[in-house]
C-alpha cells in the first residue's frame, strides 16, 4: 500500500446549521469521501464534530467548496501516508 | 510467537499464531476454539480465559469489529496477556479469573483487518460480497437483529454503514450471535471493542428510549471513565449510545442487551482524531493500560451483581 495515501487529508468541521450540514451532504454526494466519524454524511447534525478523509487530487477543491460555504474546518491529517507511515514505530516489521 | 509485539500492530497470521502458543502455553487458564468461519474462509477463533470450575458465569469480549480500528485487536491481545500473566500474582485478577471465564474474540471481522493489511489501510467492513451490486462489504455493527436497519444505517450495498442484506446475513455476525445465544445461561457482560473517539457508550443506539437498567449502567460508565482517566487523563464521554453520539440501528451492543445480558458496553478507545485509526504504536501500551483498568472495574461489578 506504498503511497497509496499519498497527500491524501483528513479534515474536521463542526457544522453550525442545517445549511452546513446540506453542504456536507452535497460534498459526500460529489467527491469520494470517507467519513471517519460520524460513520456515515447521514448521521450529520448541526454542532457535531465531523471527520472526513479526501483523495489527494480533490481535496484542493474540497477546501474551496469549505471556504465558498463559509464552512470552518481543521486539517486535522494533512498527508495521510505519513500518518500511516508513522503508525508503526519501525519500518522494521 | 515470532513476530508478535503486545506492543506492535499484528497482521492476521501472527495472531492466529499467537491464539495457539498462549492457549499451549497456558492450558489451565486458557483454550481456544473456532465458533465459525468468515466469508472468505478463515476460521473465528475463540479464547475462554479462567480457571476451569463449575457453573461459573462469563463475560464476553470482542474486538475487531471494523477492519481499519486496529488499536481493537491490540487491546484483546493486551488483556489475554495481562490476565495470563497476572493469574496467581495480583489477588484481584486471580479472583476474576477464578470466579468468572472471559471469552475473547481476538478479531470479528478477520476479512475485512486481512485486507487493511494488503489492499487498504482504511477499509471498515466485511469483504462479502452484495448480490446485484459491485460494491463489496456490509457493516457487522449494523448487521445485528437490534433494530435492523431502522435508523443510522444505509440499504445501499455501497455505503460505509451498510446493513447488509439481512440481519446476521454476514457470516462473522451470524458466528458472534449464535455462540451468545447458545452461552445465554452464563454470559452476564458484552463488551465491544472500537475506535476512535474516546467514548464509553452503552445501549440503546437504535432508540432514544433508555434501557431498564439506565441508572445502574450510567453509575458504572462513570466509574468506569474515571478508570480510564486514572493513569493519563484520558477524557472519555459516556451515555446511551443514540443521544451521546447519534442514533445507529443493528449494533451489538444493543442485540446482547436484548438478550437479556443487563451489562452491555461498547469502548470507542483512543484518541479523538489527532491520528483517528492510525493511532501510532506508541500509544497501544497506555491506551491498553488504561483501558484494562475499566475492564477490570467491570468485570468486578458484575462479578458482585451477578443475575
Amino acid at each position: 500500500q506504498d503511497l497509496a495515501f499519498d497527500r491524501q487529508k483528513v479534515f474536521r468541521v463542526i457544522p453550525q446549521n442545517d445549511k452546513q450540514v446540506e453542504t456536507l451532504n452535497f460534498l459526500a454526494s460529489i467527491m469520494e469521501v470517507d467519513f471517519w466519524q460520524p460513520d456515515s454524511v447521514t448521521l450529520v447534525k448541526p454542532k457535531m464534530q465531523v471527520d472526513f478523509r479526501v483523495e489527494a487530487e480533490k481535496s484542493f477543491d474540497v477546501e474551496g467548496l469549505l471556504k465558498e460555504s463559509g464552512i470552518e474546518y481543521q486539517v486535522l491529517i494533512d498527508n495521510l501516508q505519513a500518518a500511516l507511515d508513522a503508525q508503526f514505530d519501525s519500518k522494521v516489521r | 510467537t515470532s513476530g508478535h509485539s503486545y506492543e506492535k500492530y499484528n497482521n492476521w497470521d501472527t495472531i492466529v499464531a499467537w491464539t495457539a502458543d498462549i492457549a499451549a502455553q497456558n492450558p489451565d487458564l486458557v483454550s481456544r476454539s473456532v465458533i465459525g468461519e468468515t466469508y472468505e474462509g478463515r476460521p473465528i477463533y475463540l479464547l475462554k480465559l479462567g480457571k476451569s470450575g463449575s457453573n461459573k458465569k462469563a463475560i464476553f469480549l470482542d474486538c475487531g469489529f471494523h477492519a481499519r480500528e486496529w488499536i481493537s485487536p491490540a487491546f484483546c491481545q493486551w488483556f489475554v496477556k495481562e490476565a495470563v500473566e497476572n493469574y496467581g500474582k495480583d489477588t484481584a485478577v486471580t479472583t476474576l479469573l477464578d470466579k468468572l471465564d472471559f471469552y475473547v474474540l481476538p478479531v470479528v471481522n478477520i476479512d475485512g483487518y486481512v485486507y487493511t493489511w494488503t489492499n487498504d489501510r482504511m477499509w471498515r467492513k466485511t469483504r462479502s460480497k452484495n448480490a446485484g451490486s459491485i460494491c463489496i462489504g456490509t457493516d457487522p455493527n449494523r448487521n445485528l437483529d437490534a433494530g435492523w436497519c431502522t435508523i443510522g444505517a444505509s440499504k445501499s450495498p455501497c455505503s460505509a454503514t451498510y446493513c447488509g442484506s439481512a440481519p446476521e446475513s454476514e457470516k462473522e455476525t451470524k458466528a458472534l450471535a449464535d455462540f451468545i445465544r447458545g452461552h445465554l445461561s452464563t454470559i452476564k457482560a458484552y463488551l465491544t471493542i472500537h475506535s476512535y473517539s474516546q467514548l464509553l457508550l452503552f445501549p440503546y443506539s437504535y432508540t432514544y428510549d433508555l434501557p431498564k437498567n439506565y441508572q445502574e449502567l450510567n453509575s458504572i460508565a462513570k466509574a468506569a471513565s474515571k478508570e480510564l482517566a486514572s493513569l493519563y487523563n484520558t477524557k472519555y464521554t459516556y451515555g446511551p449510545g443514540a443521544e451521546t453520539i447519534y442514533p445507529a440501528a443493528g449494533g451489538s451492543d444493543d442485540w446482547a442487551y436484548d438478550q437479556g445480558i443487563k451489562y452491555s458496553f461498547t469502548f470507542e478507545l483512543r484518541d479523538t482524531g489527532r491520528y483517528g485509526f492510525l493511532l501510532p504504536e506508541s500509544q497501544i501500551k497506555p491506551t491498553c493500560e488504561e483501558t484494562l483498568l475499566a475492564v477490570k472495574y467491570i468485570a468486578n461489578y458484575v462479578l458482585e451483581h451477578l443475575y
